[in-house]
Formats: C-alpha cells, sequence, structure tokens
C-alpha cells in the first residue's frame, strides 16, 4: 500500500464499515452485494485492459462472450435468492452486473434485462407476461427496445412507425415506410437481439391511435438470419458504449399475431375495435423504471470516478505549499477539494433521491394494481427531473474529477473516460434532459 | 397555479403553498434549514414568474404553443429549481433519519456532507438567492467561510469517505485509483501491454517515416 494512502486510512475518523452499511441501506444488504461482487469478481469474469486496442467488431464479440458468461450467473443468483423482476434484489443484481469491470464499456444483453422484460411486466397481459417472461428470463430469447427513431427522439407522439390491424388475418402490419422512421438506437438490436418491442402508431378500422407496443420477431430462433422484410444492424461506433450493438430497425410490410400487441392497458379486440387506456400515460411505464435505474446508475459512476480521483490526488504530489517544504499531496490543495469533495457530497445525495424515487416508482405501482392512477403526474414529473439533473450533475462532476486527475486523467487506464461515456450517454437515453425538465415544468405550471 | 391554495398538492410539490405564505421567509439565517428554505422560494418564484409570462404572452394574442417555446428557458430553469429542492430536501430528511441508528461520528461526517453540499448549491445559485430571499453580501461571506471551513473538516476523512463506497479493484479497473494506490507501477504495466511496443521498431517507419525523413516523399 502506497503509504501516503495507508496514512489517509490511518487519520480517518469514522468507522468506515459503518459508512458502507449506511450506503448499501443495512449490513444484510451490504453482505449480499459483497457475495455478488465477490463472484463477479473473479478471474475469468474480468476483462483484460488489452481491449482498449481491439476493433469494434472485436469489443463486440469479446462483449458477447463475457455477457453470456457473466449473465448466466443471474440465473445462479435468481435461484439461490429467488427473487422476480419487481424485487429490490433483483435490481441490485443488476447493478452489481453491469457495474463490474467485464461490463466497463456496457453490455448487449442490458436492455434485455433493464427495458425488454420490465416494459413486458408493465405494458403486457398476464396471458402475455406468462408467455414471454419465462423465455425471456431463461434467455430462449433476446430482446431489445426500439423507441428513437432516426428522425424521431424524445417526442414519441411524433414517431412513424406504423401498426395497422388486418382483421381479416388477425394481425398487425408494421411498416417504417421513411428513412426517418427508422428505428435508431436500440441497444443489443444491432446483432444480439431476435426479438424487439417495437413502439408504432396503432391503425385499426382507419383511424390511428397514437403510440402503442408490439413485439416484434427480428431474427429467425436457429439461424440468427434477420426475418423477411426486416432490416436491422449495427449503427456504428460512439462516444463511448461500444460494447453495446446499438442498431437500426426497417420494417416493411412485417406481420405479427394480435397477441403480440402489449394490451395490459388498451387493446385491439379480434374484430379490429380499439379498447381505450385508463391513461394514455401508462404506456410510459417501462420508461419510468428505466429513469429510477438510471439515476441510481449516476450515483455509482460518480461514485467511481471520485474514488478514483481522491485517492490519486492522495497518492499524487506536486508543488511545494512553502518553500524548502516537500511537494505535497495535491489534495491538500483547497482547489482539489473544493472539486472532489462535493463529488463526494453528490453520489451521496443522489442515492438517497434514487432511493425516494423507486419508493414512490413502487407505491405507484402498487397503487396502480388497486386502479388508482392520482400518483402517477407527481411519479412522472419527479422521474423527469431527477433523471435529468442527477444525470446532468454526475457527468459535470465525472469530467471535474478526470480534470482533477491531469494528464493521468485522460488515460483510458484510468477508466475515467469510459465512465464518462457512460455517463454522459445517460444525459441523452431515455429522454433528452432539456426535454425532461420541460416535462416537469409543464406538471409544475398545471399544479 | 392559480388555484393552488384550494388544490390537494402531492408531496413533492407541498411546499409551493408554504412558500407562498407570509413570513415564510422574512430573514435569512447561514443554516441548512434556512438555505432549504431559501432554495424552495426560488422554485416558486421561478415556477410563479415563468407562468405569469406565459400567461401574459398568451394574453397578449401569443398562441400558447408558441408562448410556451418563448418561455422555455424560464420553464426549464423552473424544473431545475423544483429538482434542487427535491435533492436538498430529501438528503437533509435522511440525515434526520439517521440521527438516532447511527454513530456520533458517522453522524458528524454525514452532517459535514449535507452542509457541503448544501452551501455548495447555495453559493451556486446566488444570483437566483439575491434575487427573491433576503440574503445580505455578509451573508454570503458567511457561506464562503462556511464552505471552505467544511473543506477543511473533510479534508481528514476524503480516503476514508470514497473507500466507503467499497467498490472493489476489479469494478474501478483504473491505474490511478486502485486501493493500494501503486499508480505509477500500474500506468507502466499499461504502457507496457501496449500492442504497439511490442516490436522496437514498427513498420511504418520503413514504408512510410524513413523515405519522407530522407526527401523521397
Amino acid at each position: 500500500i502506497n503509504k501516503d494512502l495507508q496514512r489517509e486510512r490511518e487519520k480517518c475518523t469514522f468507522n468506515i464499515e459503518e459508512m458502507t452499511s449506511y450506503i448499501d441501506g443495512g449490513q444484510e444488504n451490504t453482505k449480499k452485494r459483497r457475495e455478488t461482487e465477490a463472484v463477479l469478481s473473479k478471474p475469468e469474469f474480468c476483462n483484460d485492459s488489452s481491449q482498449d486496442y481491439l476493433s469494434h467488431t472485436e469489443k463486440y464479440e469479446l462483449a458477447i462472450k463475457q455477457s453470456v458468461e457473466l449473465f448466466s450467473l443471474l440465473r445462479k443468483f435468481q435461484n439461490e435468492r429467488n427473487f422476480s423482476i419487481t424485487d429490490d434484489d433483483y435490481r441490485d443484481v443488476l447493478t452489481s452486473l453491469l457495474g463490474s469491470s467485464t461490463m466497463r464499456d456496457g453490455s448487449p444483453l442490458g436492455v434485455h434485462y433493464i427495458m425488454f422484460m420490465p416494459a413486458i411486466l408493465s405494458l403486457g397481459t398476464s396471458e402475455q407476461q406468462k408467455y414471454w417472461l419465462p423465455r425471456a428470463w431463461s434467455c430462449s430469447i433476446i430482446g431489445a427496445y426500439a423507441q428513437t427513431e432516426l428522425g424521431h427522439g424524445t417526442f414519441i407522439r411524433g414517431l412513424e412507425a406504423t401498426a395497422t390491424y388486418d382483421p381479416t388475418t388477425q394481425e398487425f402490419v408494421l411498416n417504417t415506410p421513411t428513412l426517418t422512421s427508422y428505428k435508431w438506437w436500440p441497444g443489443g438490436l444491432g446483432r444480439t437481439a431476435n426479438y424487439c418491442i417495437v413502439i408504432a402508431q396503432l391503425y385499426t378500422k382507419g383511424k390511428c391511435h397514437g403510440v402503442h407496443s408490439f413485439i416484434v420477431q427480428v431474427r429467425d430462433e436457429e439461424t440468427h438470419h434477420p426475418l423477411s422484410g426486416i432490416k436491422v444492424g449495427d449503427i456504428g461506433s460512439k462516444l463511448g458504449l461500444n460494447s453495446v450493438d446499438n442498431g437500426y430497425l426497417g420494417l416493411d410490410n412485417v406481420r405479427i399475431p394480435r397477441s403480440h400487441m402489449l394490451m395490459k392497458h388498451a387493446q385491439v379486440l379480434e374484430d379490429g375495435t380499439y379498447v381505450k387506456s385508463k391513461n394514455s400515460k401508462l404506456n410510459y411505464g417501462a420508461m419510468m423504471f428505466v429513469r429510477t435505474v438510471i439515476v441510481r446508475d449516476t450515483a455509482n459512476f460518480l461514485s467511481r470516478a471520485v474514488t478514483i480521483a481522491v485517492r490519486f490526488s492522495a497518492v499524487r504530489r506536486q508543488c511545494q505549499l512553502k518553500s524548502g517544504e516537500p511537494e505535497c499531496q495535491i489534495l491538500d490543495y483547497f482547489t482539489q477539494q473544493h472539486k472532489l469533495f462535493i463529488a463526494i457530497a453528490t453520489c451521496h445525495a443522489i442515492r438517497i433521491s434514487a432511493n425516494k424515487l423507486w419508493e414512490t416508482y413502487n407505491a405507484f405501482n402498487e397503487e396502480l394494481e388497486a386502479g388508482s392512477l392520482e400518483k402517477l403526474p407527481e411519479l412522472h414529473a419527479l422521474a423527469c427531473c431527477l433523471k435529468a439533473v442527477c444525470t446532468s450533475d454526475s457527468t459535470t462532476l465525472i469530467e471535474r474529477c478526470r480534470l482533477a486527475c491531469g494528464g493521468h486523467g485522460y488515460m483510458l487506464s484510468s477508466n475515467l473516460p469510459l465512465t464518462y461515456g457512460q455517463a454522459t450517454a445517460a444525459c441523452t437515453y431515455e429522454g433528452d434532459n432539456t426535454v425532461l425538465l420541460l416535462q416537469t415544468a409543464r406538471f409544475l405550471a398545471k399544479t | 397555479w392559480q388555484s393552488l391554495d384550494a388544490v390537494k398538492l402531492t408531496p413533492t410539490v407541498a411546499y409551493l403553498r408554504n412558500t407562498r405564505e407570509k413570513g415564510f421567509l422574512n430573514k435569512w439565517e447561514n443554516t441548512i434549514e434556512c438555505i432549504i428554505r431559501g432554495m424552495q422560494v426560488v422554485a416558486m418564484r421561478k415556477i410563479q414568474t415563468s407562468v405569469e409570462m406565459l400567461e401574459h404572452r398568451v394574453l397578449s394574442g401569443i398562441p400558447m404553443e408558441d408562448a410556451w417555446n418563448m418561455t422555455s428557458l424560464q420553464l426549464v430553469a423552473a424544473a431545475e429549481a423544483h429538482c434542487r429542492v427535491i435533492i436538498l430536501s430529501s438528503f437533509y430528511e435522511n440525515l434526520n433519519r439517521v440521527q438516532t441508528t447511527s454513530s456520533p461520528e458517522l453522524k458528524r461526517v454525514l452532517n459535514q456532507l449535507v452542509e457541503l453540499y448544501t452551501v455548495y448549491w447555495a453559493l451556486e445559485k446566488l444570483g437566483d438567492l439575491l434575487q427573491w430571499v433576503p440574503i445580505s453580501q455578509k451573508d454570503i461571506e458567511g457561506l464562503k467561510l462556511w464552505y471552505e471551513q467544511l473543506l477543511e473538516k473533510l479534508r481528514p476523512n476524503a480516503v476514508g469517505l470514497v473507500d466507503a463506497f467499497d467498490l472493489r479493484d476489479e469494478i474501478l479497473r483504473s491505474t490511478i485509483g486502485a486501493y493500494d494506490g501503486r499508480v505509477y507501477e500500474r500506468l507502466m504495466e499499461e504502457a507496457l501491454k501496449n500492442p504497439v511496443n511490442a516490436e522496437p521498431v514498427n513498420k511504418t517507419y520503413h514504408t512510410y517515416l524513413k523515405p519522407f525523413m530522407m526527401g523521397k516523399l
């Protein structure tokens, strides 16, 4: 151990283990998390840093190999702890999995677990859940979630993809009629997923009923070849998350059975009659789940960055505070403390806010089961603004941590650039931050 | 907004009614509670002024959609201010919750973190506070001093605070942030893994660089 770091640890005035337990929400949670991370940190699950020198394709291939090895552990944890998708345990194990070193530039299977399955849960009827979820749990199918289009982002009412009901065959016919209507960005869609939840404008009996969710098979379950009428591929290199095969999807008269529309809230009957949802916002359920996860992840990214920066600042010595003295630890400079300590405090503030959001989300779901939608606008507004402010603050502070480490923070091997790449992606996915703040503003103005 | 006093407010916006009451914040004090109240006033005023501006534009004949767009900078700022109130209040309330269960040492350092976070945002949002709450230049000097004192108090615990995040080296995957602090050794080890260093002379020297240096390209 570096002597300076050792000295820092000796002068700490509080019990670190007690603080860890406080952060995890109790000793039992700390124990569980450590058990999970110990398994995930076995040498066979840890990336070699030489992946930084791989090509885009090689990175994807390695990510698939390692994701398969790693996510097979999820079944092991699930068998041992018997959790379901709605349990805190599921969220915690996922956080550990996606936060492991193997996933440091993202996983092609992430969206399957974070969006595909939760979306089926929040948007599918109990029959649909019974049919799809076991297949998804066992990964006999792998799903993506396609909402954003090449020409259309956060404003989902403006999506162009269509799903037109044909009562003669009891099928939906899906189309992306223009280049701008091609689905763009879904994680895992490029080469990994064989199914996809597609958000499209529903047409039945000649009338448009707005956007709804449909499960579309995009690749053959055996050969993995794209099915007829499907144009699918990887959108290319990005600032970060290059292990995730974000994809594009074009649909040309793709027919799916009526039962593949997720019908928990709104339905299309066999004869094409549309049965409206109690509240159209209920379709945003999966997005709200993801936003709660994002806020929590944001605290994790920031805690990683600030841990790196503070330890480095304790080891790094530069300049003299007083003439004739040895070079001092850069952590002794108030300017350095100003950069870093607010990041530590922000980790706690974001984590606590994320917990509050999670509690609100769970309370809403319980009330929803009882038929109450009273909390929906508040939850939506809360999820929007917390996602926006927390991702923005976290990104700013991670960059500040990188700058606090000087040139060494610019090295990929510091892991600060990759951490920044992951954190800043969250500022745009699942709703651009400015648009989300305007959604909160709409709620406030209405209030 | 106009019928705020009559409607039932959900928890995250309940503060909007209190802040409109007379005497909610007549006098500034450099305390956490006062800063949070000050931020609540800022959020309320920002919502109020943006809604009033929106209404004014609509009444002057501008279509609602255009008025919304023209007011969107203020609306975004109002939403952000509201979110700051939620984060600050949640952080502070959580501190009160752990008062009975934690050791005095932990409570002290958590309290310092809450104070640091709150004072930091008060200083970041000074322009807003100056506009809407009775804060003086002397109060601001006091806030700056308080912030610097907090940095000083937190300094001895800095490494302990990040150690408490309990991030394994396998998760951090950082040459400069590992638990043992072997920063320079790890950086060198990583440099040696660079495939470009696998051979002493890269082939591009003979193909391009040498001819170029000799003026043949």
